[in-house]
């Protein structure tokens, strides 16, 4: 490796409204008198789609390509039944993939690595969280991190952290932070990088965070318009917290004994403190019986709380697994207890470890059995445990329900991931909101309906136009609030933003059109988990035909990266998105890499021109 | 505005830049024997991109076609034509079909627009239509020849001229002053130019992303590919 020089590293990250563009480009040299292989290798965020990569080799550039899922294995079937098969994109940590290739290189050749990405990010707790994975595995002559962050509606602050061997490293992260723009710039000498002044080891090996969050106007919220889409982000947090009725349905199977449910115990006794004392709460537990603390909901009051606490302790492990009794109990005690001196919402958290081993264990009778319990009327948030989780099922129930999964690292820190995700949901503001668009303005819209908001989150819509020139269009959001409905009205207006960022070209382009795309593509994937099978078939056309046509890898598509081999074969590999089935090991490669046939490089540079005779010529002048 | 001179016969491209001060008028197709003269005005950005240079782009095209005694001006804004004195008025909001004795027309809403001149020639000019609230650029026209073999051997103009081939033949490539491309001579019309390869676009099929072109690319607004030199086709009016 030492013969192989990193001439540079430079992670360029644009965020515009929200939605981030990250293009990860690194350049080294063989110095080395013999050929060598030279890997790229670097971490993406998993809520990332990548949207290209390519390989540069003494001025020739192979460049990848999107392609249906189906099509790209059916193409290299032959290698896949050969058995050669090597990973290019790993689950790695919680929040991350990695994306790697390895390229042979000749004796003084240099090769450059490109690979972008894109998100959108989410808000979590009152802020947005961009993390680029920072881990060169050696000294870099030119090392850069760029990040470029514009929000038309202002920027409210904006934190740099790192989790880099030492802290050393952190002091030289530049940040620059005028009212709409935030700049982060990081650049480390070769100096700066070793671990020691005659060392060859690097400092720079961790993730680089970076939180902000923006201005969110409390009426109609945040709307902005470019090149015919437009994006809607609504995000009031001034409003009253509206009380919660919720369940926790505790599996203490006996898979659970040891460290999980040591955990969930020491979750469970930090979140129930922390129950809001309008709130009203049930403890469900189940193994192959279901037994309640108590058998009706009880208010969050001091004196509850500590004998609920007493009861949490007591729980332990033992028997078979019972998802499905346990959830029908807790629908039961919710609608049992439903009327008017309950809060409107109602939520079930289950925690589980495992798949059902007792009573109903189809899983699709489950997911059935749930949703025309819950009928719409309630929440269902599911945190599944453990690598050998059955994620699907919980990711299907959660979508089927209004409600979301999230995995629990077991981990020594699950009991404070337990509780960040409780948070996320532990205070509504709102339930029933709608963001309407009267006329007929705007078409395309991603989901506009939303059972519940919560503090600290953020609703998205985006849409097309209906005509390019449309720069105006009504806006409504209605809601039910703490006490009563509201309804805002609106006019959204496109905005100058020329006058806002004069100097970026960027973002005149096509992000807010990337971002619709982003985002329809995500709620057309879920939403193939709730239809009906004959949805099914149509609505993977539709998130299929938009991930080909944006060019981004999601989990319906493949992209086939060539890399030159021998001076006569071509390598092709593939790259894949991870399902969440597949992040659950992530000690195994989870996809493919498949070898094609050998392709010639074709390139003629002696050309001698002729008329033309029968061919069609095409002469034509235009502008790009 | 983007040249590219695709020759399938040979399996590549040539290219070029015109870039001139926006309002000027070239001559790209001018066909005696047949009548045929197509001009293009060029338009510029609405303003410079900061460290930019300004680019231009079609905005306006004058076809005429004597010997029917056809005119058609075709702006990014509308589309009129005049046939032996009658007028009519075009616009890109609609679908249009128009069936004549000596032209047809073809409107597709907001793309394009067909225009096949009997016995001799067709042409597609794409709309490219830009957001109004768009800082720097603004609406501009492509222009395709998709038949020409009716042109005489006359034909000339900045298009027309390649109509009939070209003879060219390239050298080895070498690293070119652009680190990312890489540069080639070209002996082409008794002259050895510097040619750099790149691509370009042809938006027939896509009009947002265009498919791109691999091309040769010549410098100096196509200087030493031409006859003569670029201003030497700028012409005074569109008809």
């Amino acid at each position: 490796l030492s013969q192989i020089e990193v001439q540079s590293m430079r992670v360029d990250c644009k965020v515009a409204s929200r939605f981030a563009h990250t293009v990860m480009t690194t350049k080294a040299l063989n110095t080395a008198n013999a050929s060598q292989e030279v890997f790229f290798e670097v971490d993406l965020p998993k809520t990332a789609f990548i949207t290209n990569f390519s390989i540069e080799i003494e001025g020739r550039i192979y460049v990848s390509e999107v392609k249906e899922k189906e099509q790209a294995r059916q193409q290299y079937e032959s290698a896949v039944s050969s058995g050669l098969t090597a990973g290019l994109v790993k689950a790695s940590g919680r929040n991350m993939e990695t994306f790697s290739v390895s390229v042979n290189i000749a004796p003084q050749s240099r090769v450059t690595f490109t690979l972008t990405y894109e998100e959108l990010l989410q808000r979590r707790l009152g802020s947005y969280e961009i993390m680029i994975g920072v881990r060169p595995k050696q000294l870099v002559q030119n090392f850069e991190i760029v990040v470029d962050i514009y929000e038309p509606n202002g920027i409210a602050f904006v934190d740099v952290n790192g989790t880099f061997i030492t802290n050393e490293l952190l002091p030289l992260v530049k940040k620059t932070v005028t009212d709409k723009k935030a700049h982060v710039y990081f650049s480390p000498t070769l100096d700066q990088q070793k671990t020691c002044s005659d060392c060859e080891e690097t400092l720079v090996d961790g993730d680089l965070f970076i939180r902000y969050d923006v201005n969110h106007p409390q009426d109609i919220g945040e709307i902005q318009i470019i090149n015919g889409y437009f994006v809607h982000f609504f995000a009031p947090d001034d409003l009253p917290q509206m009380p919660k009725n919720v369940v926790f349905v505790i599996d203490r199977s006996g898979s659970m004994e040891g460290e999980k449910m040591k955990q969930t115990r020491e979750a469970l006794m930090t979140i129930l403190s922390e129950l809001h004392e309008d709130d009203y709460f049930g403890l469900v537990t189940f193994d192959d019986t279901i037994e309640s603390w108590r058998p009706f909901l009880s208010k969050a009051t001091p004196e509850n709380v500590t004998e609920a606490k007493e009861f949490v302790k007591t729980i332990e492990a033992r028997h078979m697994t019972d998802i499905n009794k346990g959830l029908l109990f807790a629908v039961d005690m919710l609608t049992t207890e439903k009327s008017h001196s309950f809060p409107d919402m109602s939520m079930i958290i289950l925690l589980t470890d495992g798949r059902p081993s007792s009573g109903q264990r189809d899983l699709s009778k489950i997911q059935e059995n749930v949703q025309n319990a819950i009928n719409g009327s309630m929440s269902l948030f599911c945190l599944g445990f453990g690598y050998d989780v059955d994620y699907s099922l919980l990711d299907t129930l959660a979508k089927q329900n209004d409600g979301l999964a999230r995995r629990v690292y077991e981990a020594s820190d699950a009991a404070l991931q337990l509780q960040g995700f409780y948070d996320e949901v532990a205070t509504p503001l709102l339930l029933e909101v709608n963001l309407n668009y009267p006329g007929n303005a705007v078409t395309d819209l991603t989901q506009s309906h939303f059972r519940q908001f919560f503090k600290g989150s953020e609703i998205v819509v985006a849409g097309r136009l209906q005509e390019l020139e449309t720069n105006t269009f009504q806006t409504e959001v209605s809601a039910n609030g703490l006490g009563d409905q509201f309804v805002f009205e609106g006019v959204a207006i496109a905005e100058e933003w020329d006058s806002v960022f004069p100097d970026q070209e960027y973002i005149f382009g096509d992000f807010i059109e990337r971002l619709w795309a982003y985002l329809t593509i995500q709620q057309l994937l879920d939403k193939r988990e709730k239809c009906s099978p004959e949805d099914k078939e149509n609505t993977t056309a539709q998130a299929l035909d938009l991930s080909l046509r944006y060019n981004f890898v999601t989990p319906l598509t493949s992209m086939v990266v060539t890399k030159p081999e021998t001076e006569d074969e071509d390598e092709t590999l593939i790259a894949d998105k991870l399902t969440e089935d597949q992040r659950e090991d992530t000690t195994e490669p989870d996809l493919s890499a498949l070898y094609a046939p050998p392709q010639k490089a074709g390139s003629v540079y002696q050309v001698q021109g002729l008329k033309p005779q029968n061919l069609i010529s095409s002469y034509f002048v235009d502008g790009d | 505005p983007h040249f590219i001179i695709e020759l399938p016969d040979q399996n590549d491209a040539l290219c070029f830049n015109i870039d001139h001060k926006p309002g000027t008028i070239f001559n790209l197709v001018r066909d005696p024997p047949t009548g045929i003269v197509v001009n293009g005005q060029i338009i510029g950005d609405k303003k410079i991109i900061p460290g930019n240079k300004m680019h231009t782009y079609f905005g306006r095209f004058g076809i005429v076609n004597e010997k029917f005694g056809i005119r058609l001006m075709v702006s990014t804004k509308e589309i009129l034509v005049s046939e032996r004195g009658k007028h009519a008025n075009f616009s890109w909001t609609n679908n249009k079909t128009l069936e004549g004795l000596n032209m047809d027309l073809q409107v597709i809403k907001d793309r394009s627009l067909t225009v096949t001149l009997r016995n001799s020639v067709k042409f597609l000019i794409i709309l490219h239509k830009i957001w109004k609230m768009h800082p720097y650029h603004q609406d501009y026209l492509g222009f395709y020849t998709l038949d020409s073999h009716l042109f005489s051997s006359n034909v000339h103009g900045l298009l027309g001229q390649f109509y009939h081939g070209v003879n060219f033949e390239v050298s080895d490539l070498f690293p070119g002053k652009d680190p990312d491309k890489q540069d080639a001579n070209m002996f082409v019309k008794g002259n050895k130019l510097t040619v750099t390869r790149g691509w370009k676009r042809d938006f027939r099929q896509d009009v947002k992303n265009g498919e791109k072109v691999p091309c040769w690319f010549i410098h100096n607004n196509g200087t030493g590919l031409l006859d003569g030199v670029h201003t030497d086709y700028i012409v005074s009016g569109l008809f």
